[in-house]
């Protein structure tokens, strides 16, 4: 049990770290630690040096960083018992643009040996999606599921038509 | 192996009997707040077997039963079906396509069907043993979690490297 | 002392149910009641009930549902001892675009009396602020501060120029 | 009253003197994820007084000294001054302006600044007494606090009213 468990440790901290690059930066480091102890009960430390800072524990990154760090390290695990499906419920909600289309690349990769259901309000990832549907509730409590291409969806939008991004 | 649609009726706030095709990449479910996206998620948990009402976001298992709105009295059942396809044969049987059913009538009496004939939930997690698609697999992953995973104090990421292995 | 609490209380309770409607539609249900037992130490309950919908619990709202909600209740506690300044860090991410305009129109209320400052990724809310600040990196790992105008920070991103909303 | 600026040097991201001037209405603070916007708020909860360093994410309060990156070496010293508008007489003081400044160096020693002249904390609280402006105070709303408020298991929710009565 326990040789099983390191060898699943090594193969989740190599996908981490490679992950983890493909995120942020090249240079950047990350790394995971079983804590001394018990092999057995031990925790498992994280650190993450995103573009070339220092924090001392993973509880300084901010929420865009953290959120980054969390995907990377269930893709990680994923990787080594991989699922045939993954539901992502606005994951995507503390990323900015620019991390949102590295979180974009990363989903497509995977997309090819795994199908994604990603419950969203961010445009970009809608219009990533290859299938798009719209739940709405026409009646009054009352759930209903239209399928919707993503032009369209913007036509239905009315409000202010904004250059946004 | 992929989740080829969901057909639902009666469970939550699907009063009408309402159908979902998932594409085999990446599908994006968007709406405005309230009108029924997670819903989807608890279904497709619920079918594949959920025991816990909590993680359902119900005090009660018969909660998840449309309990009616202004305009419409609750319903005395909740269906759900999965169409799962087994294009690689990843599970262990011959079909190529399977169909997963889950029925809760408000008497409290609950079955689970496979392709139609019933069967015991034991049946069901037996078919996915060992392939990521249980109830309890890191496949859905939310917000709320991205804290509990990057947090010190939990040994919720000792259990996912454990799954794992 | 305990007179106080429930004048305080009672306080409170018009206040949610008074912003709780502004938020939600004119008919929506909300409340709040003291758990039986010791009053000082008895919980507090919450009832809310947006849009004719039936929860049993606040548990069964959606994510923007909940967030609206909390939002009514911190605001109708800061009514009854308004401190000068308040802080919300990406409080908007989970709320679609309807329910910008609602937040929005309640905090600028609330702005004759009340200094915010808002932390935010969404367009809506930067356009409803009269000041708007950008921090960047230009340096890596440290951090820069200028004053921006909603209609720069528009050039300024790059990224195609989407009709979006 | 109202907040009027805040300037920092040397506090976590900030090594460069950096001036926010903040609007009496509603101020808002954009940019990418990881680039300081959070780091504001937590300037201004450390000047108000913030003795706790988990509130401030950090393990040790001296970790919110600037410690350096790639191409700067830490600092020695964090300050922060916060620039106060007393023009409703809120505050106990005849002063029309306070500016409260608080410095930590390397070296564990801490200081408070009262319009330049060196205090202790306990006159900073005395100032705020009952004016909902201490580091305490729930003028600070993020969005991981919406869970805690409205979860049935905490007693969070009755702290909040105490506090208010
Ligand atoms: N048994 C039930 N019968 C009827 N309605 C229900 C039932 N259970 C939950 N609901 C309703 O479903 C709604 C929640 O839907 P859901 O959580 O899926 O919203 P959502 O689309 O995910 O929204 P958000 O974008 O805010 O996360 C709630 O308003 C709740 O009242
Ligand atoms: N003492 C310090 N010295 C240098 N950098 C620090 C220090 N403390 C924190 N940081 C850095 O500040 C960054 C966090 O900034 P912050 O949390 O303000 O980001 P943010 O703008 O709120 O981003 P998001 O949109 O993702 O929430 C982290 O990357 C962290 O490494
Ligand atoms: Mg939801
Ligand atoms: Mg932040």
């Amino acid at each position: 049990a326990q040789k099983q468990f390191y060898d699943v440790f090594e193969r989740i901290r190599t996908n981490f770290i490679s992950i983890f690059t493909s995120l942020f930066n090249e240079g950047d480091e990350a790394d995971l630690q079983i804590e001394e102890g018990d092999p057995l009960e031990a925790a498992i430390r994280i650190t993450a040096k995103p573009r070339g800072k220092r924090p001392s524990s993973i509880d300084m990154l901010s929420g865009g960083e953290k959120t980054l760090t969390a995907i990377a390290l269930l893709f990680a695990i994923y990787l080594v018992k991989p699922s045939p499906f993954c539901i992502l419920d606005e994951v995507d909600a503390p990323l900015d643009d620019a991390n949102i289309d590295r979180y974009i690349r990363l989903i497509r990769k995977f997309s090819e040996s795994t199908q994604f259901i990603m419950i969203t309000h961010n445009k970009l990832t809608m219009e990533a999606a290859e299938t798009l549907y719209g739940v709405t509730m026409e009646e009054e409590g009352v759930s209903k599921v239209v399928s919707v291409r993503f032009s369209e969806y913007e036509r239905k939008e009315e409000s202010v038509a904004e250059v946004l991004e | 192996m992929y989740l080829s649609h969901i057909e639902i009726l009666g469970f939550k706030s699907f009063a009408q009997k309402t159908n979902v095709k998932f594409n085999t990449g990446m599908t994006a479910i968007v709406g405005p707040n309230g009108c029924g996206k997670t819903n989807v998620v608890d279904a497709i948990r619920w079918v594949l077997g959920e025991q816990k009402a909590s993680t359902l976001r119900s005090d009660k298992m018969y909660d998840v039963i449309f309990n009616g709105t202004k305009s419409r009295r609750p319903l005395g059942l909740a269906e759900v079906s999965l169409i799962i396809d087994n294009n690689r044969n990843v599970l262990p049987t011959e079909y190529t396509q399977i169909k997963l059913t889950r029925r809760l009538f408000r008497s409290g009496e609950s079955q689970y069907l496979m392709n139609g004939t019933e069967c015991r939930l034991r049946d069901i997690n037996d078919l996915f043993m060992d392939t990521g698609m249980g109830p309890d697999a890191y496949s859905v992953i939310e917000l709320k979690m991205i804290e509990t995973i990057l947090s010190n104090r939990t040994d919720e990421r000792r259990r996912l490297f454990e799954e794992a292995a």
